[in-house]
């Protein structure tokens, strides 16, 4: 860009500062894409040689599918090198000039792969013009040649012991790729350095192990991920906290998972459900003095039931033998709670030996009343 | 949209257009909630504040804003932890908006899968967006009917990338209807019952859509996210302090 302003191409580099001066576009960037990450260079400049304005559109062009599939038929030693000096070309970083292919790698790529990709009704890519690039020393031009120990397999392709490539997706697929079988050789979670759940045998990364996220399925690699004293429980996250803070309205968790699904709806013998809340890590009942109506409304939206809600007052003298409830706080209207368990307390007694039972649904979704049918 | 056709004011309320100056419409967006938007994080690659975006509801004509249109800010936006921008797996955001959206026939959300539930290889399903229809982009909303497929016989249109549980597959294998670039995070829906509509996929990526197109799009499966996404709007709703 040694004009003021750069052209178009350059405008959508990331490279450009961003007060729109677009000046020094065209300046060498670190190579992203992953198929080309084991070339023997490390820098690329943009646009292409495919059109391509950025890596990130190079990264799902329909190119970088079909040359790293191309790349298992066997047909060229150094496809997959000619294939990154034109999807990332090589980037000079005193000149910030790209660096092309020479002439030769790219007809002889072309020479040994294009009848490959006529057999399943494929061009070559249209954009692969080889006059465009010079040929090796000629007296202006700098090209790239492929070295002896170049990488004839991407970071995307496992390497058979016959030397072939076939793609990552392949490895242990259950299905022999490779002449020698070798792709479904080493298969266990350990040879590939991975965690294998005990029960599924799915492999894991050991990231994954304990990080709050159920990977196998049976949750194995989140169970026993935290050792937490007597009176202490796990958060979602395997830290300890106190069992008195778990669903006292305070945050005790760093992800907050004590206050999580403290307040839920249990079955008693009529149709409405109990309304229930835990305190550390016990389920109450809540007894029905001074109970209000916004005080349901509250409990169902807790729950994800936004929908109208139906409250009944039902008269238990079961529960009041076992000190199973929650009174609401003399001064719950005063304090500044967000959630209906933090406006509850225990040892209070239960005047009306009543316990609050609800209904709750879920709002109104997925119906589309404008596009109703008209009779004609 | 691809292979689709203009829909009418009114068959998708649930949609919305996410937007960003200068560009306008950026991607697409599902009502689920008065205050809740789904889409899906990697729209929000390189524009992570939420101070530069806004979500329309509403309107069918991108061009022609309608009486029925609603515009709110965005207050929130919480990508999942694990969205992998390389393999664009995780690929799911939850939006706060600023205030309630209003309800009406046109401003309507979509329901959520149960937890576990799921939709079924072989359903038929709809997408809708604004996004490239192969020749051009359009200004109405284009829909089109599209085939749920099963993860296996997805992973075989896409020899370089790994189809993973996260993910759901819908088209065709001509990839003659299909979603483009410009309706990312839109919704996949599916007729349930008494002609309800749940919204299963959002639209994520696929093969290049402007060309040769080759094989079926690629969703975030919904109903893989519900207890993550039930979780964060407990959160940030009663969990502020």
């Amino acid at each position: 860009c040694a004009s003021a302003s750069c052209p178009d191409s350059c405008s959508h580099s990331p490279l450009c500062d961003m007060n729109n001066r677009q000046a020094n576009c065209s300046q060498c960037e670190p190579i992203t894409l992953e198929l080309c990450l084991n070339l023997p260079y490390n820098y690329t400049n943009y646009p292409n040689y495919l059109g391509h304005l950025t890596q990130k559109e190079a990264s799902v062009s329909w190119e970088s599918s079909l040359f790293p599939a191309l790349v298992q038929t066997n047909c060229y030693k150094y496809l997959m090198f000619f294939a990154c000096t034109i999807l990332v070309p090589k980037c000079d970083l005193q000149t910030s000039q790209r660096i092309p292919p020479c002439r030769t790698l790219c007809e002889q790529s072309k020479e040994r792969c294009e009848s490959v990709l006529g057999i399943v009704g494929l061009q070559w890519p249209e954009d692969t013009d080889c006059s465009q690039f010079p040929e090796e020393n000629s007296d202006n031009q700098t090209c790239l040649t492929p070295d002896d120990d170049v990488e004839e397999c991407s970071p995307s392709h496992f390497k058979c012991h016959s030397g072939r490539c076939v793609l990552a997706s392949r490895r242990c697929d259950g299905q022999a790729d490779c002449e020698d079988d070798s792709d479904e050789e080493n298969c266990g979670c350990k040879e590939r350095g991975l965690w294998e759940c005990p029960t599924s045998k799915l492999c894991i990364r050991h990231t994954m192990i304990c990080d709050g996220f159920s990977d196998c399925p049976d949750n194995a690699d989140e169970k026993n991920c935290s050792f937490c004293k007597k009176d202490e429980i796990t958060c979602a996250n395997h830290d300890c906290v106190p069992r008195k803070g778990w669903c006292d309205g305070q945050i005790d968790c760093a992800d907050k998972s004590d206050e999580w699904d403290c307040v839920t709806l249990s079955q008693n013998r009529s149709s409405l459900m109990y309304l229930t809340v835990q305190r550390s890590a016990t389920n109450y009942h809540v007894c029905a003095d001074g109970w209000e109506e916004n005080l349901s409304h509250l409990a169902c939206k807790q729950m994800g039931l936004g929908g109208p809600a139906v409250t009944e007052i039902v008269q238990e003298y079961e529960q009041l033998h076992h000190d199973k409830w929650l009174n609401l706080h003399s001064e719950w209207k005063s304090k500044n709670m967000s959630t209906l368990h933090a406006h509850l307390v225990t040892g209070l007694p239960c005047r009306s030996k009543s316990m609050v039972s609800l209904l709750c649904t879920k709002e109104d979704c997925g119906r589309r009343p404008a596009a109703r049918m008209y009779k004609r | 949209i691809l292979g689709g056709r203009t829909s009418r004011p009114g068959r998708w309320p649930w949609q919305c257009s996410l937007q960003s100056e200068p560009s306008g419409h950026i991607c697409g967006c599902v009502l689920i909630a008065k205050k809740w938007v789904l889409t899906v994080a990697h729209c929000f690659e390189g524009r992570e504040s939420p101070t530069v975006w806004k979500v329309v509801f509403g309107i069918n004509n991108l061009d022609h804003p309608s009486v029925f249109m609603q515009t709110r800010m965005v207050k929130n936006v919480i990508l999942h932890p694990r969205y992998n921008r390389a393999v664009v797996d995780f690929d799911i955001s939850i939006v706060e908006l600023n205030e309630e959206i209003n309800e009406t026939s046109y401003v309507r959300p979509v329901c959520l899968p149960r937890r576990g539930q799921r939709v079924q290889p072989d359903t038929y399903c709809y997408i809708t967006g604004w996004g490239h229809m192969g020749n051009k982009m359009p200004f109405k909303l284009q829909e089109g009917e599209v085939r749920i497929i099963s993860l296996e016989q997805c992973q075989s249109y896409f020899d370089m990338k790994t189809i993973t549980a996260r993910m759901l597959c819908a088209g065709y294998e001509s990839g003659t209807v299909d979603s483009c670039m410009g309706d990312s995070g839109g919704p996949l829906v599916c007729e349930q019952s008494a002609g309800r509509w749940t919204l299963f996929g959002l639209t994520s990526w696929g093969s290049v859509c402007f060309s040769k197109v080759l094989g079926p799009g690629v969703y975030s499966n919904v109903s893989h996210f519900i207890e993550w996404i039930e979780r964060q709007i407990y959160i940030h709703t009663f969990l502020l302090h």
